[in-house]
């Protein structure tokens, strides 16, 4: 490892959901986006990151993340 | 590292000996219980990591993470396919894992409906020393890691990749630097480790089949500019197009020879097509 703890090379998933409720879906709804703030802290626990800064527009949220 | 969070799509990208795939049940479970969303694909890439033997189980290797996402998604998600995309070079290899409800090698699950969409992932490895010393805290500086990353962001060129972009970026200290970039319903994102001996830096944008044909070479020249890496690797996930042509024909000229190409079709990627290049001593 290296001596700052970097590893560069990133890991990278990216999941794609649907769903029968219009409210939920595409550029209908938020979707996903709905999640609270706190159950996606609680995933990136699992991950073993956290958020250190937020963005966001009209289609998606982005969150730079430590590591 | 960086989350992005679409209304039915996440991208999670993880630098470090983060444990990535421990986010697939818990996110499956929100998706599920709070919004009423059904898994329907799943892709999973990385490249060769630099320090193998610090990674935690089930990164030590990739079959071992094959099972692991195996084992975390649901049996809807009935085509599945992992591949290692090789290269000239041992060190470089791109490693792939699709699993889709349909079998398609269209993309599925595209916010635009369109399918016209594209992903390029860039790793770049020996950076150019003087360019890297930019992604390191001035030691006498006192600003934290927002104020930093916006002037890192400023000095490196990277606000002018899409100048359209809304930025958000960071400095780590003492070196250092994540960024991700939103511009409409497009992302980009770049992360940089730049310690010299194992310097690295990645670039990720979304792009249409439907732009100007030159927007992707624009993007791909100031990319190599800002790094000049010895070493790259540029993965496109495509439904089908050429667009992976138009990568050699950006960097070869700013003295990256092609050495690689490697192509393989998806489970609702697509076509992949893998690509590595080196700097002509």
């Amino acid at each position: 490892m290296a001596v700052s703890g970097f590893e560069g090379f990133e890991k990278r998933l990216e999941l794609h959901f649907s769903g029968d409720d219009p409210k939920n879906v595409g550029s209908l709804g938020l979707g996903l986006r709905l999640l609270d703030f706190e159950s996606l802290q609680q995933v990136l626990h699992a991950v073993q990151c956290t958020v250190v800064s937020a963005v966001a527009n009209q289609h998606f949220d982005a969150y730079v993340l430590s590591e | 590292s960086s989350l992005f969070v679409y209304p039915t799509k996440i991208i999670i990208k993880t630098c470090g000996t983060t444990q990535l795939l421990k986010s697939i049940p818990p996110l499956l479970r929100l998706a599920s219980l709070d919004r009423g969303l059904t898994l329907i694909s799943c892709r999973y890439t990385r490249g060769n990591f630099i320090f193998p033997s610090a990674q935690p189980f089930p990164y030590t290797n990739f079959q071992n993470e094959v099972v692991y996402l195996e084992e975390s998604l649901p049996a809807t998600l009935c085509y599945r396919k992992a591949n290692v995309m090789p290269s000239k070079t041992p060190s470089h290899a791109w490693h792939v894992f699709t699993a889709s409800t349909q079998n398609t090698t269209c993309r599925v699950g595209e916010d635009d409906n369109d399918g016209g969409l594209f992903t390029l992932e860039i790793c770049m490895t020996e950076l150019d020393r003087d360019l890297a010393r930019n992604f390191f805290l001035r030691p006498s500086a006192k600003y934290d890691g927002d104020s930093a990353g916006k002037e890192m962001t400023a000095v490196t060129g990277i606000s002018e990749i899409n100048p359209r972009a809304l930025i958000c970026d960071f400095a780590f200290d003492p070196c250092g630097y994540s960024m991700n970039g939103i511009d409409g319903d497009r992302h980009s994102t770049i992360h940089v480790t730049p310690e010299d001996g194992y310097s690295y830096a990645s670039f990720e944008c979304v792009g249409s089949v439907y732009d100007d044909r030159d927007d992707v070479v624009r993007v791909l020249k100031k990319v190599v500019q800002i790094f000049r890496p010895a070493t790259m690797s540029v993965s496109t996930t495509c439904a089908s197009h050429e667009v992976w042509t138009r990568v050699a024909g950006a960097v070869e000229p700013l003295g990256l020879k092609c050495r690689s190409c490697a192509v393989d079709e998806f489970p609702a990627a697509g076509n992949v097509v893998y690509q590595t290049f080196m700097a002509r001593r």
